[in-house]
């Protein structure tokens, strides 16, 4: 006979809701192109 | 508790550009060859605490080349950098800086510079001149001609080549080679020169004169040459007293 076996729910994080206007901060590094990239 | 470590020093911090204005002051003060570079990019930074009020800061910079020679008196910030369509020059840099209570002095750096590929550039400017080797032919041939035909018009001191620092050679749909140089100012008036120019020596470094020269040789469809050239007028060699310099390559 084959058992069915019960598998562990995944935990689902409840997820911050982002304010309205949110903007992600830049990452800290590399820093901003000052005139252009090679 | 022991306090939590400090927030990582993000590239565009204003400590971050602090950092990076003392490096690039070392930088184009410890360099006597080709042009001042500039700011670009601050590609990373790292701080390693050693005691309170006491970093080690290890920067990684990219810079552009600019138009102002090495030997230029112009602040490195009224310089204006070298476009794409003058085939841009690179330099990625890495610097050891000290913060010791508060005040930031350079330990070492090292940088590498490189030219835009030139693929690149003829992609977005298919007619654009590309660089050309320094010891070219051609090249070789216009900076003698252009410090030639200078000191033969001008009654001043004789000009001496220090070095070439730029040249750039377009095939079409014209042939003219476009050369840059720097210059220095000999004991010899021009016309003493033409006695012995051998006996023409450049003056000692604290009453040294130097000097950049431009010159376009246009060789076909009609030949053309213009020269320019100007002295900096004199100049009292940089000190070194500003930074803490220990090692630099």
């Amino acid at each position: 006979a084959v058992a069915k076996r019960a598998v562990a729910k995944v935990a689902q994080h409840d997820k911050v809701p982002r304010p309205v206007g949110f903007v992600p901060p830049p990452p800290p590094c590399p820093g901003r192109i000052r005139h252009f990239k090679i | 508790a022991p306090a939590a470590p400090p927030a990582p020093l993000g590239c565009d911090d204003p400590e971050a550009e602090a950092a990076a204005e003392v490096a690039l002051s070392y930088i184009n003060s410890h360099s006597h060859h080709g042009y001042k570079f500039a700011l670009n990019r601050i590609e990373n930074i790292r701080v390693l605490p050693q005691k309170p009020g006491d970093d080690i800061m290890l920067l990684e910079l990219d810079l552009l080349e600019t138009t102002c020679h090495i030997l230029s008196p112009m602040p490195v910030e009224n310089c204006t950098v070298r476009s794409f369509r003058e085939h841009a020059v690179e330099g990625d840099c890495d610097v050891k800086l000290q913060k010791l209570d508060g005040k930031l002095s350079v330990l070492a750096s090292k940088c590498h510079s490189h030219a835009d590929s030139s693929e690149d550039v003829l992609q977005l400017c298919p007619d654009c001149p590309l660089l050309a080797s320094l010891n070219n032919t051609e090249v070789l041939t216009t900076v003698k001609a252009a410090l030639d035909d200078h000191n033969s018009k001008n009654a001043d001191a004789y000009l001496r080549l220090l070095e070439i620092g730029r040249a750039k050679i377009q095939y079409a749909p014209a042939h003219v080679v476009y050369v840059e140089f720097a210059v220095a100012a000999t004991n010899c008036s021009a016309e003493a020169a033409k006695e012995n120019v051998e006996a023409c020596q450049l003056l000692p470094d604290d009453q040294s004169n130097f000097g950049f020269c431009t010159a376009t040789k246009v060789i076909s469809p009609a030949q053309d040459f213009q020269v320019d050239c100007h002295l900096y007028g004199h100049q009292v060699p940089a000190s070194d007293s500003a930074f803490l310099c220990q090692d630099t390559s």
